[in-house]
């Protein structure tokens, strides 16, 4: 089985922007459980 | 098998000769061996084939050589195989209650199997009456931490990250695998309300930012729902900035509840009664519309970053979907086909535009067999 994630994470508007910018912390092909980070939203 | 059918004459001959010729024509005593040897030496040659085939991708995987989409006769041959009755029938046989004394060894076996962590278990193996009780087992307290950071999203399940990335481009489209890409749009359903911009006034401000039906917007919101995907127009929308997306495979030993990554509110449930072919990796590699084709449940809302989707989706030994905020709905049901539409079943949570709240790592759903 398999389940996919689709959502909306805050970008700066532009390169200047103080918006938080979401980032994914995991890689391709890497073992992942319940619970831990997938990606973090830093300003 | 040459050599076997060589072996065979030449028994037959040896036995005719001492047998001076006429009880040589009873029922040859090597037939039967012949036959299970011929069946177990193809057997063999096939594992042996395809452990070859399996160490050929690993190769290639870790020179980070990526395998091409690539359909083939297996895959053709699968469309044909009446799938969702055989996943029923797995389920039937699954949910076999066992003796107390045969459980341990059958767990133990499935986990060396299919490397599940028995120690996580929250219940000992005896308590399993059935492998499908155990395959939707419960952690142990403490199992599985939720990461503390309040500026995260977690994973809803154990399992191996496929994909992960941003939705660019003109149409929100996710990699299948190299050489193939399936519509986010056809995964979440035609009404989905995923934020997107129609070509050409893709200036700020301007996008469909997935609002919640109010008042006003409800009716389009809901003629757009119950209008079929061909009746929108079929301009080109892309995905407003800021839209992710992440694909994790669970392996059949691996723990099948699915916790929430947020904490969001749900509003909209759509389950589409799909078919249910395998999703390993060479079932990526060799279906199309893998995802967008089997069983699923797509769970929709908000959270406090904007739109938020979950689709769990079934493949053929593992059917089902269980949906804890709503025990009522039945999946993996036997579909006639007159009534295989391919439109979803669609419910809107109450309280409309609040919907269901879950909390970050609360239990959502739990993936079952048959």
């Amino acid at each position: 089985s398999t389940v996919v994630l689709v959502f909306q994470a805050q970008v700066p508007k532009s390169p200047n922007d103080k918006d938080p910018e979401f980032s994914f912390c995991v890689k391709r092909g890497e073992r992942i459980r319940v619970g831990e980070a997938l990606g973090r939203w830093r300003e | 098998t040459t050599s076997v059918r060589r072996l065979q004459t030449t028994f037959q001959a040896r036995a005719f000769s001492s047998n001076g010729g006429s009880e040589g024509s009873q029922g040859n005593p090597f037939l039967v061996p012949g036959a299970t040897a011929a069946t177990i030496l193809m057997l063999g040659a096939l594992h042996v084939r395809r452990m070859y085939n399996d160490k050929k991708i690993e190769e290639a995987r870790e020179r980070g050589i990526e395998l091409e989409f690539q359909p083939d006769a297996k895959a053709a041959f699968l469309r044909l195989l009446p799938l969702r009755s055989i996943s029923r029938l797995w389920g039937s046989l699954t949910s076999v209650e066992l003796p107390v004394w045969l459980r341990p060894h059958v767990y133990r076996a499935w986990s060396r199997a299919f490397h599940s962590n028995l120690e996580e278990a929250a219940l000992p193996l005896e308590e399993y009456a059935s492998l499908q009780e155990f395959f939707v087992r419960t952690l142990k307290e403490g199992s599985r931490p939720i990461d503390p950071d309040p500026q995260c999203l977690v994973s809803p399940v154990d399992g191996t990250i496929l994909r992960f990335g941003e939705l660019k481009g003109v149409r929100p489209m996710i990699d299948q695998v190299k050489g193939f890409s399936y519509s986010v749009s056809a995964l979440l359903g035609a009404s989905s309300v995923l934020p997107l911009v129609a070509e050409g006034n893709a200036h700020e401000g301007s996008s469909e930012e997935g609002k919640i039906p109010t008042e006003k917007s409800k009716k389009t919101w809901w003629r757009i729902s119950l209008a079929s995907p061909k009746v929108r127009d079929p301009v080109y929308v892309s995905p407003i900035r800021g839209i992710f997306y992440c694909v994790i495979y669970l392996k059949p030993g691996d723990y099948h509840r699915v916790h929430s990554p947020v904490d969001w509110n749900v509003l909209v449930r759509r389950h589409f009664s799909g078919h249910l072919f395998p999703l390993n990796e060479r079932a990526t590699r060799t279906i199309k519309n893998l995802y967008v084709e089997n069983e699923r449940v797509v769970l929709e809302g908000r959270w406090e970053g904007g739109f938020m989707a979950m689709a769990a989706i079934g493949a053929t030994n593992v059917g089902s979907i269980k949906l804890f905020i709503e025990p009522d709905l039945k999946t993996n049901l036997p579909v006639r086909k007159l009534l295989h539409s391919r439109q979803p079943e669609e419910r809107v949570y109450e309280p409309e535009g609040v919907g269901m709240m879950l909390k970050k790592g609360n239990e959502v759903a739990a993936f079952n067999m048959g």
